[in-house]
């Protein structure tokens, strides 16, 4: 069962990006064929893995808004079945341009059903925001997964985001499931944080990845040299973390 | 000369609501009449510091979209000349509702002239995006403070957010200037902090601030409480950044 997954969070900062990367990569790992896609105008996920589309080049813009023929896809490690469909800033202008389009929310979701096929994963980096792109890749999607950090915060934006995912799945995507919610950057000597976490999965239950991801600056310096964490420090907690998710990730029943 | 002050950065979670509490606290702190627009659908602002106005009560998207009579002002510490003009969810709706106006762009700032004269600074905390909220504060401003982390991915949209203040200057607020680079969650033992740090202050001269704000958990901690950092802990590492911060900020000479 092909799993496309939008890593969605309008709160900024939470970790998106570095999970969307390692995720994509830990699964290509595990040798499952996986597809990134950029869908933030920062063009971080692509960045990240040193890929850098000059502005006048075909990227995700095309392909939302005019369905571009060859879509400009790249294998940034030859080891790795890991494919981006890179982004640059031209997709800031997607979204004031979709509005005027046919069906906007859905145009994502209408360029990968011919996409989808090649792949067992396509992971979705999202913008920190709840605008086009972001519904988009909800549109999309099969599953949705919420990385959160254990921040006073974070609890304000997740009833905002599960409404809008509720919306989402009534009125255009009834297939989307709550992939699950990641706790990220969770450093173990904060009280905070294990106060954040327990309340998250109280509320949450059943809901929330066993597979926590711990704050470690190797996750901040890999995107410094385009390398996702395992093939840039294969041993750090940060990179055992990630291949950790992608098991759990990989192995949860489908019907759960 | 009463200073307006956008806090801005697409770049998610790089304390832009901690800098916009804190800076307005301690600049109430030293005597400063202060107002803090929370101009951010996340209403962060707000409910750091205690503040939720309900989905119908009067809030910024009242004032924005049809300039309410008495703006909704309150002021959550008697003892302080810190005044909020909160925000709520229904914010989000301004983002698309907004365009429909005559001068879309120019809506806060018609709204801040009145407001403006009780006050020596006005602070403005925004999104995590360039959309139509974080442009209404640009041309609302007589100045940026741009907080970035010490991380890879923030000098990458330091440059977007640059150009966008230039067209703003140029289109509609020749009055903006740059207040200042905020280096912010700087972790000494942090290598890569430093290199970022460096870069920053290399390709920015004379626009990075003296101050630097470290990573102190009792700032991630203090918006739980709905207190400043310096009513809630007056002698950490964190107080005493954003109390320098506030001493540096307003004896900046303004020809800098
Ligand atoms: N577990 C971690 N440990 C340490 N640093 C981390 C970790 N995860 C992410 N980071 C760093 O924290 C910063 C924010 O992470 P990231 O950019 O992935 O968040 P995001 O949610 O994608 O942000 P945005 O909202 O801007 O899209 C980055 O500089 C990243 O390198
Ligand atoms: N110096 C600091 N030390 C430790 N934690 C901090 C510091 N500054 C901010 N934080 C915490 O980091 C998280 C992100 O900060 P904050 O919410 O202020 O960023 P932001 O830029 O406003 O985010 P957004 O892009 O979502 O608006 C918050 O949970 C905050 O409490
Ligand atoms: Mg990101
Ligand atoms: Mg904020």
């Amino acid at each position: 069962m092909r799993r496309i997954v939008a890593i969605a969070n309008q709160k900024g900062g939470v970790g998106k990006t570095t999970t969307s990367i390692n995720l994509a990569a830990a699964l290509a790992h595990i040798r499952q064929r996986v597809l990134l896609l950029d869908c933030d105008p920062q063009a971080n996920a692509s960045s990240g893995l040193g890929v850098r589309p000059p502005a006048s080049a075909p990227s995700m813009y095309q392909v939302l808004l005019n369905g571009a023929e060859a879509p400009p896809i790249v294998q940034p490690f030859p080891q790795l079945p890991l494919h981006l469909l890179p982004a640059n800033s031209q997709l800031a202008a997607a979204e004031w341009e979709l509005p005027g389009r046919g069906n906007p929310e859905g145009l994502l979701a209408a360029r990968l059903a011919a996409l989808a096929a090649a792949y067992d994963y396509l992971i979705i980096d999202c913008p920190p925001s709840l605008g086009l792109l972001t519904v988009n890749a909800l549109v999309a999607a099969t599953e949705v997964v919420i990385p959160i950090q254990c921040e006073y915060f974070a609890m304000e934006g997740l009833s905002l985001l599960l409404e809008t995912v509720r919306r989402i799945k009534l009125r255009w995507n009834p297939n989307l499931q709550i992939g699950g919610i990641l706790l990220t950057m969770f450093d173990r000597r904060n009280n905070l944080a294990h106060q954040v976490a327990n309340d998250i999965r109280r509320h949450f239950p059943g809901q929330v990845f066993h597979t926590l991801i711990p704050r470690n600056v190797r996750l901040g310096e890999s995107p410094s040299h385009g390398l996702p964490i395992h093939l840039y420090d294969p041993g750090c907690p940060g990179a055992e973390a990630y291949l950790a998710l992608a098991g759990e990730f990989h192995h949860r029943e489908d019907s759960d």
